[in-house]
């Protein structure tokens, strides 16, 4: 497992026309490619290393360690099939957060899901706050006519809500966090749409 | 009838009865700001008639400005929720809008999808969304060199030359890969960007971002073909549609570069998040 695709096509994204995009469309369409593949092998390079950071214990078995992590680089299309699954079977979702920065981050994480019976834990077990948000139709249009076009095919299940929760991660550091079948903890957000009213200004 | 606030924390954001964002206020800064959003959209120059140049992948040539009104047209869908507050906005066919308030952060997080960017009308055209505050800025305003230090920037002035502007709105756009402010003395409001746009403050008080181009002739500069990006499905092809977020803040003067150092790194570096399966309640 190497990062060396993904080098060569960030050396080639450095040309003056991508950087700027004055490159003719096929070009365009070359460095994305080259991108996506870089990022791909990258990928298994980096769930590789979670495995080994993440195990309990002694590291020494790292190399033969299979816990396999994968990412959502479709998460922009509303596409992430590790959190689309169905937890209901007594299965949990284990959530890996790492921080590439040298100061600690709080910040706020948001997935597809499919249950409204969510509930996230920390590593050390306690509960946390989370909040579940409706989907979008605009996001839920985007995602299939993307999807379809990526798989050829639209996935059986389709999210519909997207999952926040807050998250700590130290720096350059990593914290992990389990989303479970429970009931209802996660709550779920007051919709209401208004109409203005014309000319009150 | 009434203005509706939402933001759970200390900032929160009002929208008058007309459904238009209209006040920002931050408790704990005590900054408090009339406050507009809008779009617009550059109509691009063909490069026929009297102006041969057309506005293309490199040249930015706006024919005229055509603003995108929703004031008392738009509904709002509101989630409010005990970590974040969003507003959902379809402000025309092809643009669509989520604002966002996170209880513990103190900027607004703005969302935008827009495209595919008609163009069965014969015009290729360049959208800008737009910022609006009262704040007199006399015209200067601050730009990001590659994520370096901000550079100052006069309207319609070079520091090391003469220039006589002849396009008031083009010749005064700059990049923008990081971000862009302005400041009035006792406020600066920031806006931070997701990827690199083009950016400008063509008004007092006023911040805008250029987001999606489509274009229908080629500038003559070299590229030999028209900005006209498409993707298909099904053999049919419409123009592309783009998402990204730009986040804003407004901060008692002096107080907003930290911010614009601190989460431009943060937006640069996003948190890596990966996904494994487990069986049972084992907490690795």
């Amino acid at each position: 497992l190497t990062t060396d695709s993904l080098a060569d096509a960030l050396a080639l994204a450095q040309h003056h026309d991508a950087v700027t995009g004055t490159e003719k469309q096929h070009v365009a369409n070359d460095y994305a490619k080259r991108l996506s593949i870089g990022y791909t092998q990258a990928e298994k390079l980096v769930s590789s290393s979670l495995s080994c950071l993440s195990q309990s214990g002694s590291k020494s078995h790292c190399p033969s360690q299979t816990t396999n992590f994968e990412q959502c680089p479709l998460l922009n299309i509303t596409y992430c099939p590790p959190s689309e699954m169905d937890l209901s079977q007594g299965k949990s979702l284990v959530v890996l957060v790492y921080n590439s920065l040298g100061w600690k981050r709080e910040d706020v994480l948001r997935i597809p899901v499919i249950s409204d019976s969510i509930v996230v834990h920390d590593s050390e077990g306690r509960e946390v706050e989370s909040q579940l948000l409706p989907i979008a139709n605009a996001s839920l249009h985007m995602r299939e006519k993307h999807v379809k076009a990526y798989l050829g095919m639209l996935p059986a299940a389709k999210p519909k809500f997207w999952l926040a929760f807050p998250v700590s991660v130290p720096p350059l550091g990593f914290n992990t966090y389990f989303i479970s079948s429970g009931k209802k903890s996660a709550s779920v957000s007051l919709m209401s749409t208004l109409h203005p009213s014309q000319g009150s200004e | 009838n009434s203005n509706m606030q939402i933001g759970q924390g200390q900032l929160k954001l009002q929208y008058n009865a007309a459904g238009a964002l209209s006040l920002y206020s931050n408790s704990k800064t005590q900054v408090e700001a009339n406050f507009k959003q809008k779009y617009k959209y550059y109509i691009g120059q063909d490069g026929n008639g009297s102006d041969p140049q057309a506005s293309g992948a490199y040249i930015f040539r706006p024919n005229c400005t055509v603003p995108i009104k929703t004031d008392g047209q738009v509904p709002l869908t509101v989630l409010r929720g005990s970590i974040l507050d969003e507003v959902h906005q379809q402000i025309n066919p092809w643009i669509y809008q989520i604002n966002r308030v996170y209880k513990g952060k103190d900027y607004v997080e703005t969302e935008f999808i827009v495209g595919p960017i008609p163009v069965d009308d014969g015009n290729g055209k360049e959208l800008s969304t737009e910022v609006v505050t009262n704040m007199a800025t006399n015209k200067t305003f601050y730009t990001d060199s590659s994520g370096r230090d901000f550079i100052k920037r006069i309207r319609d002035y070079r520091s090391e030359w003469k220039i006589e502007v002849h396009q008031p709105i083009a010749g005064n756009y700059y990049p923008v890969n990081l971000g862009i402010y302005v400041e009035d003395g006792s406020r600066e409001l920031s806006i931070l960007v997701d990827r690199s746009v083009g950016g400008a403050s063509i008004k007092d008080g006023q911040i805008e971002l250029m987001l999606h181009r489509r274009l229908l002739h080629d500038d003559g500069r070299g590229v030999a073909e028209a900005l006209n990006e498409t993707t298909c499905f099904d053999n049919q092809c419409e123009g592309l549609v783009i998402q990204g977020k730009y986040y804003l803040r407004i901060d008692p003067q002096g107080e907003g570069a930290r911010w614009r150092r601190t989460f431009g790194q943060e937006i640069y570096s996003p948190l890596l998040i990966a996904f494994a399966e487990q069986d049972g309640g084992n907490w690795v």
